[in-house]
């Protein structure tokens, strides 16, 4: 009990949560926060295996959508741990507010970080339609100790009542945004971005062009979805698990050859690259010669040196423009060489529009986007989007190639967040 | 001893797998609720329970109180406890109280064509 009662006195400047003046604010100043549910207050409904499960997939769903990570901790001492969780009934856990019964009140969350679940409550796992989903609750209950409070929006998952979900539920655009208005939207750099471009059959028999963006970083990734504006629910994917054959982290950079007479993909790593097979799914062994991939850079495309920073392909122009330093190099696909020009400074190739307000070298992807029609040069937080045609009709006077001013990623592809490597592979 | 239990386990409630809440269903029971999660009463909203009867919430007080959780509810403020509002007294929710709710203006509206897709 004089545990929870030092939690009731407000802290210098802050309102006990939930109290009627209060609104969200942020409870934690560190990125990376532990918790456990707590050994001796495990449901009696679930096994405790399930129990951390859908605690630890909860907590991933905060972290898919915010720069916080959450690791479960069982072994420091429990007054460390910053989120502890646990199943009473009725009087509980020493904690001063007494649980209900079956009905009405489920669960709540105090200010510094304990959960309490009503066990008399009928909590079912995610696959269930049945109950009180625990997965939802847990979530509520952990926006609310990341400084939540209640709404009555539709579509919240912060809404006081539960509300039985039709289908699986996630964490809506609004619910996002409030979050983020706590601890910020998620940076850090990609090594590369693309488009993957794939032709599908509409089922009329006519043949569709569709593209999925995707953001890789080290040794996972995320798929886009333009036109929701966040990434797919449940990403980030280890590259291991979405993309076969090609190398399982710190993928340098990726090119598409789309022409009339060629459609191949190739994954750039080091001194070699990959050919991937777009319809099998998997990278290919070797090419049409029978010349086993993985093949060296220096082969397949010479004169370009490696490893690379990115590379990105040039469709009206057929040209690949490799870069490394502070070089670019324009590889010719028809005639399997580098233009004798090249190669040249970045920034002689594409100047900065305002002086100075460049990436001048080390770009981590070259990106276009079909999204957007546009080139984006990417580089840690930052990118500059490449002049393109309707910015030259636009403005005549823009230099070709010219790079707008920076921007941050974060404020054009929204949500792109890391977890916690302890939960990548749920 | 364990971090939360008291020496004797009296914080404890022996698990009597049947329990279930005790519906609202009358003046005191909602003045209970209405206080609880912070729609009325001087009682810190997020206080320890108290056993005993609420501070006897009067008449008008009490009025306006069910018309605010009425209007978040989005039910009839009319200030009475009826039985919609007593169904909404009674749903499934979290024990933590209720703040005021942001002016619309404040949710900044999702981009068109959102939709809620499974995982």
């Amino acid at each position: 009990p004089k545990r929870f009662l030092q939690m009731l006195l407000p802290g210098p400047g802050r309102q006990p949560e939930g109290s009627l003046d209060g609104g969200a604010t942020r409870a934690f100043s560190k990125r990376v926060l532990t918790w456990r549910l707590v050994g001796e207050a495990f449901s009696s409904q679930l096994s405790v295996a399930e129990q951390r499960y859908i605690f630890r997939l909860a907590f991933r769903m905060w972290s898919e959508v915010t720069p916080l990570d959450f690791q479960e901790d069982l072994t420091a001492p429990g007054a460390v741990v910053d989120i502890k969780l646990g199943f009473g009934r009725g009087r509980h856990l020493g904690c001063p507010r007494v649980f209900d019964g079956g009905g009405q009140e489920f669960a709540h969350a105090w200010r510094l970080g304990d959960i309490h679940f009503d066990d008399d409550e009928h909590f079912t796992p995610p696959s269930s339609d049945m109950g009180i989903s625990l997965l939802k609750v847990a979530v509520h209950e952990i926006g609310h100790v990341l400084g939540l409070p209640h709404t009555y929006r539709t579509g919240s998952i912060m809404q006081p009542n539960y509300a039985p979900q039709e289908t699986a539920f996630e964490l809506d655009w609004s619910d996002r945004k409030a979050i983020q208005r706590l601890y910020g939207s998620c940076e850090g750099s990609f090594d590369t971005a693309f488009d993957w471009i794939r032709k599908e059959r509409t089922p009329y028999g006519e043949v569709v062009v569709r593209f999925s963006t995707y953001f890789f970083r080290k040794s996972w990734y995320w798929l886009y979805e333009n036109r929701h504006n966040r990434t797919r629910y449940g990403d980030p994917i280890q590259i291991l698990i979405g993309w076969r054959g090609i190398p399982t982290q710190n993928i340098d950079a990726f090119v598409h050859i789309w022409t009339w007479k060629r459609d191949v993909r190739y994954f750039f790593k080091g001194n070699q690259y990959w050919s991937y097979d777009s319809e099998e799914d998997q990278a290919h062994t070797a090419d049409e010669r029978g010349r086993r991939y993985p093949r060296l850079i220096s082969e397949g495309f010479p004169g370009v040196p490696s490893p690379l920073d990115t590379a990105f392909f040039e469709r009206r122009q057929q040209l690949i423009y490799f870069f490394q330093e502070s070089l670019v190099f324009a590889f010719d696909v028809n005639r399997n060489r580098l233009l004798s020009s090249y190669p040249k400074k970045i920034t002689k190739v594409f100047p900065a529009i305002v002086p100075q307000n460049h990436p001048f070298r080390n770009i981590d992807s070259a990106y276009y986007s079909y999204a957007h029609n546009s080139v984006f040069f990417f580089k840690g937080n930052a990118y500059w989007k490449v002049v393109n045609d309707k910015d030259k009709q636009r403005n005549s006077w823009l230099p070709s190639n010219g790079l707008f001013p920076k921007k941050s990623i974060s404020e054009k592809w929204f949500d792109v967040c890391d977890v916690h490597m302890s939960t990548l592979n749920m | 001893e364990t971090l939360f239990h008291s020496r004797d386990h009296s914080d404890l409630e022996p698990s009597s797998p049947l329990r279930q809440a005790k519906p609202i269903a009358d003046i005191p029971a909602a003045q209970r609720f209405l206080s609880r999660y912070g729609w009325s009463g001087a009682q810190a909203a997020w206080g320890p329970s108290l056993g005993g009867p609420p501070e006897a919430t009067p008449g008008a007080a009490l009025a306006e109180a069910v018309r605010r959780f009425q209007q978040a509810n989005r039910l009839p403020a009319s200030g009475e406890l009826d039985a919609a509002t007593l169904a909404a007294m009674n749903r499934p929710r979290c024990g933590v109280p209720d703040t005021r709710l942001p002016p619309p203006a404040a949710q900044t509206p999702p981009p068109p064509g959102l939709l809620h897709r499974a995982r």
